[in-house]
């Protein structure tokens, strides 16, 4: 059912 | 220092059996607008935010900025020597240790008095961008909390699908699959139990169902609940409630 991604990629570190 | 007595005990014990699965140790942040946490689950595919806002308490005070380490498990054991209708009064100094928990029973004829150990996290906050989503679906929490926890019994996923035509829960496992489709309702005399959508594009994504069960935690805190999503980016899965919002942000599961 697909791979699970992370929010790392979606939200920035400041 | 801060000095912040909330009415209702109820509301930090119920913030805290929302959380405490999904994150082990956390700052809670106090400034002049309230008291605010922020923190990933170990895996970073879930993001918990919490904004308790200054004026659900009464009194509120914090002179100056304060991150209170908190291990959430810790906290929970305290809290749940207090009863939902205690008045809570959450005390610490500049530069803390400890942190004090009063609760006091309504007619103030019981008070208990514990102090709990701080701790120091690097925790790193994330920039969430401001995002105009494409679906913003409100429902009942407790419909949300029903079609999570069905759909869990058939597989480990959901894919959410937003349309003109309604918002539609399906799940393919094993044994077979499932769906539960809501359309748009208008209950005026109990805007709780109305299912809304608004849509300026329709949207498909699939998430872990252990999650959203896991968000559903938070239902006892609001009487609905709003899924925002837009294509390819995050969930957010939000509930509001006076003086404040719990909000948990999801990561989608993408093709191989």
């Amino acid at each position: 059912t697909g791979k699970q991604s992370t929010l790392l990629g979606f939200f920035n570190k400041p | 220092m801060l000095e912040a007595r909330l009415a209702q005990a109820a509301v930090l014990k119920k913030t805290l059996d929302a959380i405490k699965e999904l994150v082990t140790d956390a700052n809670f942040d106090c400034s002049d607008g309230g008291i605010s946490l922020q923190a990933m689950d170990n895996s970073h595919v879930a993001l918990v935010s919490l904004l308790l806002r200054a004026d659900g308490f009464e009194p509120y005070r914090c002179d100056r900025n304060l991150a209170l380490g908190i291990n959430l498990n810790s906290l929970s054991k305290v809290l749940r020597s207090a009863q939902n209708e205690d008045i809570i009064t959450l005390k610490a100094a500049d530069d803390p240790d400890n942190l004090s928990l009063t609760f006091e029973s309504q007619n103030q004829d019981r008070i208990s008095e514990y102090e709990m150990k701080l701790m120091d996290i690097d925790q790193e906050h994330l920039g969430i961008p401001e995002t105009a989503y494409a679906a913003v679906i409100t429902m009942p929490a407790a419909e949300f909390q029903r079609i999570c926890r069905d759909l869990s019994g058939i597989s480990e996923s959901v894919t959410i699908d937003a349309s003109k035509d309604g918002v539609k829960f399906a799940s393919a496992g094993d044994i077979g699959n499932g769906s539960v489709t809501l359309k748009q309702t208008h209950n005026p005399e109990e805007p709780a139990l109305s299912t809304s959508i608004e849509l300026s594009e329709s949207v498909t994504l699939t998430f872990s169902l252990k999650y959203l069960v896991n968000f559903t935690k938070a239902t006892p805190l609001a009487g609905a609940v709003t899924l925002q999503m837009s294509n390819d980016v995050p969930l957010l899965v939000e509930y509001k409630m006076e003086g404040g919002y719990l909000r948990y942000y999801l990561a989608p599961k993408i093709q191989d």
